[in-house]
């Protein structure tokens, strides 16, 4: 058992060197490792993450951005060891910049080829990286339904232009 | 395998019976603030089985059920289907549809269906044992579960690790 | 002392009525109340918020957004109690979507008639709403440094067109 | 009273000398994530006397100086100065003009000045004591805070208040 949680971790570690410097940088120095090498199955994970020449001593040095997408990082790397039919992420972009949103965008993009991906969103580029849009309203005080969007439709105050569902 | 269509009636704010189609392969949910988005996706954990009333945002499971507003009545049931394709024959059944269903009476009663069939919870945990679909999944992440994940709080960074190994 | 507390919650208490109508709708529910009004001043202060037609228990049961702009309307209804000379609110916007967000830039526009505010943010619409900007960047890794922005200068990936300083 | 400038040098990420003009009513700080807009806020508690490394951020006081990078060394002190305008003659001082810095050397040793004149940390806090204006002032707010006064965390709706009252 202790052998194949190693296997399984020593492949999570390869995948996020990947993904970390797929959404931080080429060259960037990340890790996973655990608490107790020797002891795997009660060991802690621990994080190691310093993007772009800096030398945080601990994720928490890092800002709130670098952080979520540090742990997103996390996140893809476990989903990529065993890829789920779906997935869905509820305003995990909230933190990100622009280019930030982009690069998580484009991630999961590329893994959309394999599993779905539903995405609750305030983010026009989020938004905009979708194939379809699905509104929540509150036509009602107090009572929520659902009404396909049309990106183009959607007004600057997040309320949406009617669409006549197909 | 591939998700078709949620279908929530009287779960928490969705008072009249609301379906959204999840046949692409991103699909975005957008909406102001209050409007049920995280609804939503508490819909989703809901009708794989979750249990635990903290990740539903709730203090106890009848919370679920629409509890009215001004101008309309509580409702006496929350229902919410979930809709498959068994594509790649994932799932150990013949269909090549396969609808999970959970209902909650105001009573207390509970029910489970497969294909509109009346079954116990575990056989549906049993039938997405092993497709990586689960209500406490790595796959369903919202933003408070980032700080939890930098914060190690509760070890969840291994009871994740677990679930995808 | 306990009458002066109780003189000065009760200021709140009408501050917050006010407030959160404003960044909420007029005619919304809401109070604020102590845990144990005969020991005011041992007592939490509980907040009870119900927008608009919904009848949430606690305030658990609110949105992301909801309960970020409840938390505001007590932060503001403080600030009036005692304008401060200056606010710095870093990324409080983060969670609010396009018409919150408008109803928090405004209600900080009619506060700044008094105070002096610095909005740390990510989004468009507070950074439309501000007098001036100041963009912060990395330009040589890992040490940060400050630049006058024109707001028609941003580009889209959050870097900065550079602006020659005043 | 109205702010004029802030000053960093040395402080977290800032290495160089870096100044902000905080004249106007509304000013916005913007820029990508990590590039120093908290470190920033950072900056402007600890120049007004913040001791608490948890709320700076940090696990020792001394990791508030630029720490270096792969192609430049750390930094020796951390220099922060704010300078305001003694309009409405709020601060007990016949100076028109004041100036507030702390610096913090790597040996440990700390240094307070008013307007350039070495003075303790408590000459700071009994100016400034009843503008309103302290190191956790109900008037600086970020995120995280919004989630503590929600979940009311070391019943910090009591703290906020008796400050504000
Ligand atoms: N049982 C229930 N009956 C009726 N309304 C409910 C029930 N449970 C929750 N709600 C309401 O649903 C709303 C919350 O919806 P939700 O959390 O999905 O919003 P959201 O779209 O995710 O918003 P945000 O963008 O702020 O995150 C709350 O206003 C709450 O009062
Ligand atoms: N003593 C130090 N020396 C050098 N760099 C430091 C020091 N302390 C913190 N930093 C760096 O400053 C960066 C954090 O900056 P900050 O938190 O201000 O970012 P931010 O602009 O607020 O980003 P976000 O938009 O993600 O919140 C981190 O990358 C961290 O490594
Ligand atoms: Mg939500
Ligand atoms: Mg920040």
């Amino acid at each position: 058992a202790s052998a194949m949680f190693m296997e399984s971790f020593e492949k999570a570690r390869a995948n996020f060197h990947d993904v970390f410097r797929m959404l931080f940088h080429p060259g960037d120095t990340c890790d996973l490792t655990l608490s107790d090498p020797e002891n795997p199955l009660e060991a802690d994970i621990n994080i190691m993450a310093k993007p772009k020449g800096k030398r945080p001593q601990t994720i928490d040095q890092l800002s709130g951005g670098e952080k979520s997408l540090t742990a997103l990082a996390l996140i893809f790397s476990l989903y990529l060891l065993k890829p789920a039919p779906f997935c869905v992420l509820d305003e995990v972009d909230a933190p990100l910049d622009d280019m930030n949103v982009d690069k998580f965008n484009n991630i999961i993009r590329k893994f959309s080829e394999d599993s779905q991906f539903i995405l609750v969103t305030h983010n026009k580029n989020t938004m905009a990286s979708t194939d379809v849009i699905y509104g929540v309203t509150m036509a009602e005080e107090g009572v929520s339904s659902v009404v396909p969007v049309d990106f183009r439709a959607l007004r600057h105050d997040g309320t949406f232009a009617d669409i006549a569902p197909p | 395998m591939r998700l078709k269509k949620l279908e929530l009636k009287g779960f928490k704010s969705f008072a009249d019976k609301s379906v959204i189609h999840f046949q692409d392969n991103i699909t975005g949910v957008v909406g102001p603030n209050g409007c049920g988005k995280s609804n939503v996706v508490d819909a989703i954990r809901w009708v794989l089985g979750e249990q635990r009333t903290r990740s539903l945002r709730l203090d106890k499971m009848d919370s679920v059920i629409f509890n009215g507003t001004k101008k309309r009545r509580s409702a006496g049931t929350a229902e919410v289907s979930l809709t498959f394709e068994n594509t790649k024959g994932l799932l150990p059944t013949e269909f090549s549809t396969v609808t999970v269903t959970r209902m909650l009476y105001r009573t207390g009663e509970s029910e489970y269906r497969l294909n509109g069939v009346s079954c116990r919870l575990r056989d549906i945990t049993g039938l997405l044992m092993d497709t990586g679909i689960s209500s406490d999944s790595y796959a369903i992440i919202e933003l408070g579960m980032i700080g939890d994940i930098l914060a190690n709080k509760d070890n969840i960074r291994k009871k994740l690790f677990d679930q995808a190994a």
